[in-house]
C-alpha cells in the first residue's frame, strides 16, 4: 500500500515558520527604503514535492511595519513593532522558496504595504496623530528646520538628508508635525558646511556613516522645535543598497542643503 | 461478505458521534496572529 501523503504543513509549523524567517530576512535584506518589517501572521503556505529533499514552498505572510529604519543595524528580534495607535503599516508578502536538503533559499518574493485606515485609528484614538504625505509642505518645512537645527548646533559632520521615512500630523489640542527621517555623514563639519557646503558630499562606501533623526515641530499655539539625530557608526552596506533611496527632497530656503 | 462487514462497520463508526468534549484540531491556516490585526 503506498505511503500516505504528508499531512499538509500548517501555518503555526515549526518548519513553516522557518521558512517565514528566511522570508522575512531576505524581504528586509533587499529593501531599500522605509522600515524594517517584523512576521505578524503566516496566512498560508503550500509544498509541492519536486522530490527527495526537494520541494517548492509558497508562503504568504502578513508582516508589520517595526520602528526600526531600514539602514538601522539594530537586529530584528530588537526592533519594535509599530503600534497601532502610532498608525501601523501592514505588509502583504507572496514568497517562493525552495528547500533543498532542509535548507530555505528564496526564489521570488512580491511584498505591498499599506498603512492602516484613518477611521480606524480615529475611532480608538480620536486626538491621534495622522499619518501625512511625505511631500507634505509642512513636513518637508519641518525636515528642513529639523536638519539645519541640527547642522547648526553639531560639533559633529555635516549630516545630509538621505529620505523621509514617515510623518504625522496632529490637529488637537495642539498643532504638531512630527517626522523621521534617515540621514548620511558627510566630509564636512558643520563649520566647514557654513562656508561651502556645496563642497559636503555624502562619505565614500567604505567609510559611510548613516543615522537617523526623530523631530517634532509644534506650530500652534507658539512655535516649538525639538530634534534627536543619532548616527549608527560606520557600516559596511550590501553593495545593492543605494544610498540616496528616492528622488530628492528640494529645501525651500535658497542656499540650504539640497538631497 | 467480509468487505461488506468492513464497510457497514466503516459507515457506522462515521455516524458515531464526536464524543462529548470533542474539540476539532484548528484549520491549519491562517496561522496565529503575533502582534495585533489591522
Amino acid at each position: 500500500v503506498p505511503a500516505a501523503p504528508p499531512a499538509p504543513l500548517g501555518c503555526d509549523d515549526s518548519e513553516s515558520e522557518a521558512a517565514a524567517e528566511v522570508g522575512v530576512s531576505y524581504i528586509n535584506g533587499h529593501s531599500h527604503h522605509g522600515y524594517k518589517f517584523a512576521l505578524n501572521r503566516i496566512k498560508n503556505i503550500r509544498v509541492l514535492p519536486q522530490g527527495l529533499n526537494n520541494d517548492i514552498i509558497f508562503l504568504e505572510l502578513d508582516l508589520l511595519e517595526t520602528t526600526c529604519h531600514i539602514l538601522s543595524p539594530t537586529p530584528l528580534a530588537n526592533c519594535t513593532v509599530r503600534s497601532f495607535t502610532d498608525h501601523a503599516v501592514e505588509g502583504d508578502c507572496d514568497i517562493k522558496l525552495q528547500k533543498v536538503d532542509g535548507q530555505f533559499f528564496v526564489l521570488a518574493s512580491k511584498c505591498h504595504s499599506h498603512a492602516d485606515s484613518s477611521e480606524d485609528i480615529i475611532q480608538l484614538c480620536p486626538d491621534c496623530p495622522l499619518l501625512a504625505t511625505l511631500n507634505n509642505t509642512e513636513v518637508l518645512a519641518t525636515v528642513t528646520a529639523a536638519l539645519n537645527d541640527h547642522n547648526s548646533k553639531t560639533a559633529d559632520a555635516y549630516l545630509r538628508l538621505l529620505e523621509i521615512g514617515r510623518a504625522r500630523i496632529q490637529y488637537h489640542p495642539v498643532h504638531v508635525v512630527s517626522v523621521e527621517f534617515a540621514v548620511a555623514a558627510t566630509n564636512c563639519s558643520a563649520a566647514e558646511a557654513k562656508a561651502d557646503v556645496e563642497a559636503c558630499q555624502l562619505l565614500p562606501s567604505d567609510q559611510s556613516n548613516f543615522g537617523f533623526c526623530t523631530a517634532s515641530m509644534v506650530t500652534k499655539p507658539l512655535q516649538d522645535l525639538k530634534v534627536d539625530c543619532q548616527l549608527y557608526g560606520h557600516q559596511v552596506l550590501t553593495p545593492d543598497v543605494p544610498f540616496l533611496s528616492r528622488p530628492g527632497v528640494t529645501y525651500s530656503q535658497p542656499g540650504q542643503d539640497t538631497a | 461478505s467480509v468487505a461488506k462487514s468492513a464497510v457497514a462497520q466503516v459507515a457506522q463508526h462515521d455516524k458515531v458521534p464526536h464524543p462529548v468534549g470533542f474539540v476539532p484540531p484548528p484549520p491549519p491556516c491562517p496561522g496565529k496572529v503575533r502582534h495585533f490585526k489591522i
